[in-house]
């Protein structure tokens, strides 16, 4: 039996979610026990801060983001969730201690480039993908 | 990193790295990047602090793939967009031979290839040199070859196979962009050699020109306006190169 709803599920928005912010069932940012529902956290890594500005040459370092937060039931479609996850956060419900909730995991990840010295200081730019996380969802 | 970090939940003990784990950290997050593991050396000397050719080049490139970094997994546009790796390499060593010494005249420039990671394809690579306006009375058109040395011979001339050929006038002045991607192949081969590449001037009925008359700087010109060579890489399961 499906736990009740504790209050009406808001009118569906057909705008995507914004990449740091996944509305779940709950209007505010936080879901059952007060955590918060799966969604995108800052998080820069800084070469400055690491010391390797002497050989990089640009940029000073870049944000890569992270996935934190619950994905419990219901997925509604603002959390980005895969069928899969629906399913498994639903039979979750059912047997919490043989089936974990859904992952909190990137959707859509993008490209970072860094330009930096060689040891024999030639100028070298590469191109990383899947550096930076674009959006968060159930998987 | 430098961002805010979310608070940890209450009650977990904030643990702070130590120098080793934070070197550890410092060293798996370089891997990741492809990155050397060490610092540059020493600041140069300030004459060779000046902006330098190449990375003057490379900035912009840089500049124009971050652009595109968004745009990420969508189709492949050619040229940069399909490169996940674009290494310049200054010049080495420069031989002229000039006025005075038997005809044809060249320009020969020696690039470095052992820093070329094993695992990429090359999709294109083209060899940059300055152009100033030519101050000899020269014809107006003038033809700039390009070749690779392929071997050299103690009792003849050295095996050459053609690369490149551009058009010009004497007076134009700019960056002149010769396509060696041709000479790619040959790397995959035996990357620990020197690539060399060496480059004549001819007017329209043919006659030799010295590439310093015509107005092609070398290795002497100000840092800002000295040759050197662009490769972008793909990384690619097999070694042999995609046909452009």
């Amino acid at each position: 039996a499906v736990r009740s709803l504790r209050r009406r599920l808001p009118k569906k928005s057909n705008e995507l979610p914004q990449p740091n912010k996944l509305p779940g069932i709950f209007d505010d940012a936080h879901g059952s026990h007060g955590r918060q529902v799966c969604r995108r956290h800052e998080l820069y890594v800084s070469f400055q801060d690491l010391g390797w500005l002497d050989w990089v040459i640009a940029p000073q370092g870049y944000s890569a983001y992270y996935c934190e937060g619950e994905c419990s039931f219901p997925l509604d479609s603002c959390m980005n969730a895969t069928n899969h996850a629906i399913v498994q956060s639903l039979v979750h419900l059912m047997k919490p201690d043989a089936v974990p909730k859904a992952c909190c995991a990137p959707t859509k990840l993008s490209a970072t480039s860094v330009l930096y010295y060689d040891s024999s200081n030639n100028v070298i730019l590469r191109k990383h993908r899947n550096m930076v996380v674009k959006a968060c969802g159930c998987h | 990193g430098g961002g805010p970090s979310p608070h940890p939940p209450a009650g977990c003990p904030q643990r702070r790295l130590g120098p080793r784990e934070r070197r550890d950290l410092q060293r798996e997050i370089l891997a990741v990047l492809g990155l050397p593991g060490r610092p540059r050396p020493r600041a140069p000397p300030a004459a060779a602090r000046l902006p330098a050719s190449a990375p003057l080049f490379m900035l912009d490139l840089y500049h124009a793939m971050a652009g595109d970094d968004d745009e990420d997994g969508g189709p492949r546009e050619r040229g940069l967009g399909r490169a996940d790796l674009v290494m310049s390499f200054v010049n080495m060593v420069e031989l002229d031979r000039t006025l005075g010494h038997q005809e044809p005249h060249w320009k020969e420039f020696r690039f470095d290839l052992t820093q070329i990671p094993a695992g990429e394809t090359v999709t294109a690579a083209e060899f940059r040199i300055y152009k100033l306006p030519s101050t000899h009375p020269l014809n107006r058109t003038l033809h700039v070859s390009m070749f690779e040395v392929v071997r050299e011979q103690a009792n003849r001339e050295s095996d050459l196979f053609f690369l490149d050929l551009q058009t010009l006038r004497a007076e134009d002045e700019g960056w002149l962009v010769l396509d060696v991607t041709a000479a790619s192949d040959r790397w995959l081969l035996n990357r620990n050699k020197d690539l060399g590449l060496r480059l004549f001037v001819e007017t329209e009925d043919g006659r030799s020109v010295d590439p310093g008359l015509a107005g092609l700087l070398g290795r002497r010109a100000p840092r800002s306006k000295q040759p050197f060579m662009v490769t972008f890489f793909r990384e690619s399961p097999n070694p042999t190169r995609v046909p452009r």
